[in-house]
């Protein structure tokens, strides 16, 4: 995350840290369930198979593990079946635990929208994660505030963005995300201290350089529908 | 190859299952590399001169994706021919060699090129250092060098009509990208090879007609995709399946589609209605004999709503209702865990208590976070 700041431990219950040996953290990722988690499909390019993940919650600090981590295997991993690697489109993926979570105070699920429930331009949101910061890489994770843009706005940065996509940042790439936060929440807080995840941390110009322009985010909202269709379908119907 | 028969240099030897080929096997493979599948030459060997052991690794690398965005300015005719002779190098299939790219054409694209990228504050790729080069004036080894015949765009681009390359995501995007304007000619659908949604101007691929999922306004694009008979359902893949397989708790659409939407309950308090199950394409309730509160539970779950849940039995209106209206829970209904809740039910029995089932389901809590610890200072 460019132009954030490191958090404190449990303000983000939900993050968790996409791992595989023997490179350790290699995506960000989203709790949405005791054994469901959201996450990008470009993380899985070339590692698509769920022996070599895991994935790790309850962390602030990378290289510290803390009392409250927990670390699951990956059973399963959907892939959006449309994922587009040229244009990164439909640039999401579901993963499945080997076994639920224990939810604590500093493992948690996000809120998914409700069908139709988009977020508006100009709201002000949260990313976070644990990639690079412009200059260096973090062990501890970084939180920073954006407003999300309009898709016309976006599209006067970027001539690929589609409805799969959000814009979320400033036109002066001040607060950014970067290469490690894919797959990392955008989220915005709804009612009085709820959190609803809008935004999966997908793409946007390199950041670290002067290119400018905001950060592009899959678009939660586009995918409620295909996301609790496929945990039914991997809950009841696949046995 | 996953046989551990292959060692070392022949793993990546697509024959390297026969026998003879376990140790003396070809080093060089072919070229998968869509960005570089243009080249005078087709078989590559790995590592790569950028430090890649497979292609799969160049194809998801940093650098394949630097070096189209820089061809796009022009810097130098051959840049993308340079980029793909180290990142797919050469194979001499004869020798199994691996064939680099003359020191002159890594001179030349880096003079060109690597002033550009300063503008946007990177640095030319480091492993590309031109000293590992053979210098075809002095050294006699074979070393590879443009000819006319090579194409300076590759595959991923669009050749503007004055020679530059752009990405082909820019070719008909409303923006003209090359000089003259050639990226925005002949931009309708059917000369580009696409599809063109009915109302607005859209254009789709072939292959996204009728694949379930929505692309132009409306899902015009989905409608009219299959020819079912009167007693078949559509799924949604538009496939056919008979009637009386819908909502049978086993999937017969490949997309698993007629076993979704199965079971309907309220999921706000103002509305608590019936729990009902949608079977054959006809709408059944739930008899309350044998009803149990796992039973609550396990519907919503099913429903994404694993929150708490608030079961009422209501009697039947025996105007409206008739009597195989309603499905039976199946004796034994426990030793089907973790299968879809409408698996558990029969119609056709008698309900003894002459109710059915009303259900409301909630939300699982979600979002919130601890709040901050209370740190006296």
């Amino acid at each position: 995350i460019l132009g954030g700041r490191t958090s404190r431990p449990g303000r983000w219950p939900w993050q968790c840290s996409l791992q595989s040996d023997p490179s350790g953290h290699i995506c960000g990722c989203v709790l949405i369930g005791k054994k469901w988690v959201l996450t990008v499909a470009h993380c899985f390019e070339g590692r698509e198979n769920a022996a070599v993940w895991k994935v790790v919650f309850g962390i602030n600090n990378l290289d510290h593990p803390s009392d409250f981590m927990q670390t699951r295997l990956v059973k399963t991993i959907i892939l959006h079946p449309r994922y587009n690697r040229a244009v990164v489109d439909y640039d999401i993926s579901i993963v499945e635990l080997n076994e639920n979570i224990e939810e604590t105070s500093y493992v948690r699920p996000v809120c998914l929208p409700s069908k139709g429930q988009l977020v508006e331009p100009d709201t002000y949101c949260y990313i976070t994660g644990w990639g690079h910061m412009g200059n260096k890489m973090p062990f501890k994770l970084q939180e920073g505030e954006v407003r999300i843009i309009s898709l016309e706005h976006c599209r006067t940065y970027f001539d690929t963005i589609t409805s799969r996509m959000l814009c979320a940042g400033y036109e002066s790439g001040t607060v950014d995300s970067c290469m490690g936060d894919s797959g990392g929440p955008l989220v915005c807080e709804q009612s009085k201290g709820q959190w609803t995840l809008y935004g999966l941390t997908s793409w946007g110009s390199v950041c670290f350089s002067k290119v400018l322009g905001p950060g592009v985010y899959s678009n939660v909202s586009h995918f409620v529908d295909w996301i609790e269709r496929q945990i039914y379908i991997h809950s009841f119907l696949i046995n | 190859c996953v046989l551990p028969a292959c060692p070392g240099p022949c793993a990546n030897d697509p024959n390297c299952e026969i026998p003879q080929n376990k140790t003396n096997c070809s080093q060089c493979e072919p070229i998968t590399l869509e960005l570089c599948m243009n080249l005078p030459y087709n078989y590559t060997h790995f590592p790569n001169y950028l430090g890649h052991r497979t292609q799969k690794e160049a194809s998801i690398s940093w650098e394949s994706s630097l070096f189209p965005a820089l061809v796009q300015t022009n810097c130098y005719k051959y840049l993308m021919y340079f980029a793909c002779t180290i990142l797919v190098p050469k194979c001499e299939l004869e020798t199994n060699q691996r064939i680099p790219p003359c020191r002159s054409l890594c001179e030349h694209s880096k003079e060109r090129c690597e002033s550009v990228l300063g503008i946007v504050g990177l640095q030319w790729p480091e492993d590309t250092e031109c000293s590992q080069f053979p210098d075809e004036k002095s050294d006699n080894q074979t070393c590879l060098m443009p000819d006319q015949y090579v194409e300076e765009c590759s595959p991923s681009h669009f050749k503007c009509l004055s020679g530059r390359c752009i990405l082909a995501s820019r070719r008909c995007d409303g923006e003209a990208d090359c000089e003259d304007d050639s990226d925005e000619a002949n931009c309708d659908c059917t000369e580009r090879g696409l599809w063109q949604c009915p109302g607005n101007k859209m254009c789709i691929k072939h292959s996204m007609i009728c694949d379930g999922f929505p692309d132009c306004i409306d899902e015009l694009e989905e409608k009219n995709c299959s020819s079912c008979t009167q007693d078949e359902l559509e799924c949604a893949n538009h496939e056919c399946v008979s009637g009386d397989r819908w909502c049978d708790g086993r999937v017969d659409c490949t997309d698993s589609s007629d076993e979704w939407n199965c079971v309907t309950a309220s999921n706000n308090i103002s509305s608590l209605m019936s729990l009902v199950i949608h079977r054959a394409a006809s709408d059944y309730q739930v008899c309350a004999d044998e009803w149990e509160e796992d039973l609550s539970q396990w519907v919503c779950r099913q429903m994404g709503l694993g929150g708490p849940s608030m079961t009422v039995v209501t009697p039947i209106n025996s105007q409206h209702s008739e009597p195989n209206d309603l499905l039976h829970l199946k004796p034994k209904w426990r030793m089907h865990n973790g299968s879809a809740f409408h698996e558990l039910l029969l119609p056709g029995h008698s309900c003894e208590s002459k109710s059915k089932i009303s259900l409301l389901c909630t939300k699982e809590d979600c979002g919130r976070r601890p709040a901050a610890r209370m740190s006296k200072r």
